[in-house]
C-alpha cells in the first residue's frame, strides 16, 4: 500500500529490489540452495580484464585501410609482456658483473626508460623497440587514442624529442661536442632537427635562424 | 598457515628489491586467472 | 507501444556511435533533439527510456554470439548517460539527482533481473555499463575537467567529482554479495577497478575513505558470514583470494589507508585469517625506511620513528560510548572501583558466535576491547609527546596499569582478546609500536601475576606465534619482539613448562 508501490514506474521492480535488503539485515546463516547456485554462477561469469577494460567505440579509420591477413584479430592485442624477460634496465640492475647480457644490450643501456605507471605494461615495453618512423606514423595516424598517447610518450620522455604546439612537428635538439681547437668560442655546438609529417616524411635540419620558443612547445 | 605470497605479488607486479611502483592504476582484475590481457589506464592527450 | 518507440530511438544512437566518433557534431545535434523532442524532456520519460534502453541492451548481451561485439548496446549505452550528464542544462535538476536517478533504474531493472533471471541472470552487462561509467567519467575528470570547454560547467563537473564516487560508491554498497550473490565476482572486481580503487584512495582530504572502508567491510562480513570450520566452499575461496590480492594492491600503492584504518579493519576481519591480518598490519608508510627488525644491534627507543604517532582516521573514542567516562578517569587516577566498572562493562549480554582459532564463541565484547586498549595506546602516544618517555615507559603509569590489571582480572577469555589486540599495535616503527614493545615485554617478566604468570606467558607466545608462523608478510613491530623474547636472557623460553609440553613448539622454539 505504500505510495512507492503505486509508482508505475517502479513498481513492478521495487519488490525485487526491497527483498534484498532482508539479507543485508539477516544474512543467512548457511547458504541456501538458491544462493549457492548464484554465486556458482556468479564465478563461472566473473568478468575478465577484457571485460573490465575500456569500450571500443567507432575509431577514425586509417586514411589508407591496408588489407589483413583474416587470421589477425579485429581487436586490439593486449596481451601480457612475459615478466621474466627483463627490460634493459632490470637487466642493468641484475647484471653487474661484465656477463653476455650486459655487453648485447648495451645499445639499449644508453637508451633513457622513463618510469611511470605505464612504464610495466608491454605496450609501453614494446614501443621502447620502435624506430621514429614507427612511432611518428602512430602519433599522426591514430590520433586520441592510448597508442598516441604512448608513441609520444615514448618520444618525449625516452627519445628527448618535443612536440611544436604551433606547427605540429617534433622536434630535436643535437648538441655536438666541438673538438677543442683555436677556432670555436664553445665546447658545443646546438641544432635542431624536426620531423617533416607532411611531405617528405624524414627528419629535416632546422635553418639557422630558427629559435626555439619554449612557449610554442607542449609540457607533456 | 596462510599461502606463499611471492607469486601473487609477482603477477601484481610488485617487486620486492626494486624501486616501488603503482599497481593499482593498471590492475586487470582481482585474479590472476582472469588477468591474461592488459587493461587500458587513464591517459591524457592535449589538444 | 512507448516502450518499443524508446528502443528504436535507442537503436539509432547504437547505429550512430557505429559510424562517427563521439566527439562529433552529429552526437552533439543528437542528443539536444532528444530533449527537444520530448523524448527525456520530463523525468518520467526520461526514466522510461533508461530502463528501456537498459533492458534493451541486457537483452542483446544475452541474445548476442558470446564470440561477437556482445557490448555494442551496453557501451552505447554508457557513452549516452555520460553525454546527457555533460550536455544537458541542469535547470530542472541537478547532476547528483541525475546521477541517482540513473543508478536508481539501474538498481530496480538489476534486482528484477537478478530475483526473476530464472537461471538467466548474467552479471556481466551491468558490470560492464558501471564500468564504462567509471571509464567515462575518468576520462572527463582527466587534468580537472580541462577538456570541457564551458569555464562554468567546469567548475560545476570539478565540484562534483567527490560526490561522483561517493555516489557510485553508495550504489556499489547496495549491490554488496550479502544482497545479490549473482553479481559477488562482478561487485569485487568493481570495488577494485582501476578507474574506481586508486582515484578513491587519492580524492582530496581522504574525502573517500569512509565509503571505501564500507565497501572493504562488506566483503570482510561477507567472508567472515561464510567461512565455516572445516567446510569452506570454492566460491568463497576464490572471493578470499581476490580479497587478499586487493589488499596486497592498497599496501603497495596507498599503504596509510590500511595504517590509518586498521582498527576498524581489526573489527571486521574474519578471526582466522592470520595471513590477510598480517597484510593489513604489516602496512608501511610509503616513503620510510625501515631497519632489519633481527639486527642484534637495534634499539627501538633510539629509532626517530619510533617517536611519531600514528595517524587514525577513525578515532575508536567514538566506540568506547558509556565506558570512555571510567577509562579516562582510570587513566588519571587508578581504581580498583573503576576497574569493576569497566571489565563489567565489556561483558556481552549473549554470546555471540565467532568462528576464532581453538574457539567459537565469545562472551566478552572484542570489538569494546579493541577500542579501549587502542585508546589507551592512543592517549599514552600523546603522553609521550606532551610529557616525556619517562612518564609514559614505566610500569608504575597508568596506561600500563590499565592494560595490566585488564590482564591480571580478567578470564582467559578477556586475557586473550586484550593480548591478541593489543599485539595488532605491532606495526611499522612508531611510538604504539614501541611503547606496546614496552608493555608486552614487561608483561611477559613481570613477577606480578601472582599464580597466573605462566598462563599470561602462554597467552602471549600462543598470540606471537601464531601470527609468526603464517606465511609472510610479519609486521615490523612483531618481528622485533619475538626476536627479543628468543634472544633474552632474562626470558628462557625453552625453560617455560607450556613449550616443554608441546614437542612441536618446542621444535620450532629450538630452530629459531
Amino acid at each position: 500500500n505504500n505510495k512507492a508501490f503505486q509508482n508505475p514506474l517502479f513498481k513492478n521492480e521495487l519488490e525485487f529490489w526491497i527483498n534484498t535488503k532482508k539479507q543485508l539485515l539477516q544474512p543467512y546463516k548457511e547458504m541456501p540452495n538458491k544462493m549457492v547456485s548464484q554465486l556458482e554462477s556468479s564465478l563461472l561469469n566473473c568478468p575478465d580484464s577484457l571485460d573490465a577494460d575500456s569500450p571500443y567505440l567507432y575509431q577514425i579509420p586509417l586514411s589508407l585501410p591496408h588489407p589483413t591477413s583474416i587470421f589477425f584479430p579485429n581487436e586490439p592485442i593486449r596481451f601480457v609482456y612475459p615478466f621474466d624477460i627483463n627490460t634493459p634496465v632490470e637487466n642493468n640492475i641484475n647484471n653487474n658483473d661484465n656477463s653476455a647480457n650486459a655487453i648485447s644490450d648495451t645499445e639499449n643501456l644508453n637508451k633513457k626508460h622513463y618510469e611511470d605507471m605505464y612504464s610495466r605494461t608491454s605496450l609501453a615495453k614494446i614501443y621502447t623497440k620502435f624506430d621514429l618512423d614507427t612511432l611518428f606514423f602512430i602519433f599522426y595516424h591514430y590520433q586520441g587514442t592510448y597508442d598516441q598517447f604512448l608513441a609520444s610518450r615514448e618520444l618525449s620522455k625516452n627519445r628527448d624529442w618535443k612536440y611544436n604546439k604551433v606547427d605540429y612537428c617534433w622536434y630535436y635538439k643535437e648538441i655536438e661536442k666541438l673538438p677543442p681547437g683555436a677556432n670555436y668560442n664553445k665546447d658545443e655546438e646546438e641544432s635542431w632537427r624536426y620531423f617533416d609529417y607532411k611531405k617528405s616524411w624524414l627528419s629535416r635540419r632546422c635553418g639557422n635562424d630558427f629559435v626555439y620558443k619554449e612557449e610554442d612547445f607542449e609540457k607533456l | 598457515l596462510g599461502a606463499d605470497l611471492t607469486s601473487m605479488l609477482h603477477s601484481l607486479g610488485i617487486p620486492r628489491d626494486s624501486k616501488r611502483h603503482r599497481v593499482l592504476d593498471t590492475f586487470q582484475s582481482p585474479w590472476a586467472e582472469t588477468s591474461r590481457s592488459e587493461v587500458e589506464p587513464t591517459f591524457f592527450i592535449p589538444d | 507501444t512507448k516502450t518499443e518507440k524508446y528502443h528504436l530511438v535507442f537503436t539509432e544512437w547504437v547505429k550512430l556511435l557505429q559510424r562517427v566518433d563521439s566527439d562529433d557534431k552529429i552526437i552533439f545535434v543528437f542528443i539536444r533533439q532528444l530533449i527537444e523532442k520530448g523524448v527525456l524532456a520530463q523525468s518520467d520519460s526520461f526514466v522510461e527510456f533508461i530502463k528501456a534502453s537498459l533492458e534493451l541492451s541486457v537483452l542483446t548481451f544475452k541474445e548476442s554470439d558470446p564470440t561477437g561485439e556482445v557490448f555494442t548496446a551496453i557501451d552505447a549505452l554508457g557513452k549516452l548517460l555520460m553525454k546527457l550528464f555533460v550536455y544537458q542544462d541542469f535547470n530542472k535538476y541537478s547532476r547528483s539527482e541525475y546521477m541517482n536517478i540513473i543508478f536508481s533504474v539501474f538498481l530496480l531493472v538489476f534486482a528484477k533481473d537478478h530475483e526473476n533471471g530464472e537461471g538467466s541472470f548474467n552479471e556481466r552487462p551491468y558490470f560492464k555499463l558501471l564500468s564504462n561509467i567509471l571509464y567515462e567519467w575518468s576520462i572527463l575528470r582527466n587534468h580537472n575537467f580541462i577538456k570541457v570547454s564551458d569555464s562554468q560547467t567546469r567548475k560545476e563537473l570539478a565540484n562534483y567529482d567527490v560526490d561522483f564516487y561517493n555516489t557510485f560508491a553508495s550504489y556499489l554498497h547496495s549491490l554488496q554479495p550479502f544482497a545479490f550473490p549473482g553479481f559477488s565476482f562482478a561487485w569485487i572486481s568493481l570495488i577494485s577497478h582501476r578507474m574506481f580503487l586508486p582515484i578513491v584512495l587519492r580524492l582530496p582530504q581522504h574525502g573517500g575513505w569512509e565509503k571505501l572502508m564500507l565497501l572493504i567491510i562488506d566483503l570482510f562480513k561477507f567472508l567472515d558470514q561464510y567461512t565455516i570450520k572445516g567446510n569452506i566452499s570454492d566460491a568463497i575461496s576464490v572471493v578470499y583470494k581476490g580479497t587478499i590480492r586487493i589488499i596486497l594492491g592498497i599496501s603497495n600503492d596507498v599503504p596509510d589507508f590500511l595504517i590509518e584504518n586498521h582498527y576498524e579493519l581489526m573489527n571486521n576481519l574474519p578471526a582466522t585469517y592470520i595471513q590477510l591480518k598480517n597484510v593489513i598490519l604489516s602496512a608501511i608508510p610509503l616513503k620510510m625506511l625501515v631497519p632489519s627488525p633481527y639486527g642484534v644491534e637495534l634499539d627501538v627507543d633510539a629509532l626517530e620513528s619510533c617517536e611519531e604517532p600514528p595517524m587514525v582516521f577513525y578515532d575508536p573514542v567514538a566506540d568506547i560510548a558509556s565506558l570512555k567516562k571510567p577509562v579516562d578517569n582510570y587513566l588519571r587516577i587508578p581504581s580498583n572501583s573503576l576497574l569493576k566498572t569497566i571489565m563489567n562493562g565489556l561483558l556481552r549480554e549473549d554470546y555471540e558466535l565467532k568462528s576464532g582459532i581453538g574457539y567459537d564463541t565469545l562472551t566478552v565484547n572484542s570489538k569494546l576491547v579493541r577500542a579501549i586498549v587502542l585508546h589507551v595506546v592512543i592517549e599514552a602516544g600523546l603522553e609521550n609527546g606532551r610529557t616525556s618517555s619517562n612518564a609514559v615507559f614505566n610500569t608504575k603509569s597508568s596506561y600500563y596499569q590499565l592494560l595490566f590489571d585488564l590482564v591480571h582480572e580478567g578470564s582467559i577469555e578477556l586475557k586473550f582478546q586484550v593480548i591478541q589486540v593489543m599485539i595488532e599495535q605491532l606495526r611499522y616503527p612508531n611510538i604504539h609500536t614501541r611503547w606496546m614493545i614496552f608493555v608486552l615485554k614487561n608483561m611477559f617478566t613481570s613477577e606480578g601475576w601472582s599464580d597466573e604468570k605462566s598462563t599470561v606467558q602462554e597467552i602471549i607466545l600462543r598470540s606471537i606465534i601464531e601470527r609468526i608462523l603464517v606465511n609472510k608478510p610479519h609486521p615490523w613491530g612483531l618481528s622485533v619482539i619475538f626476536t627479543q623474547l628468543l634472544r633474552s636472557d632474562k626470558v628462557k623460553l625453552l625453560e617455560l613448562d607450556f613449550i616443554k609440553r608441546v614437542p612441536e613448539i618446542e621444535n620450532i622454539i629450538k630452530q629459531l
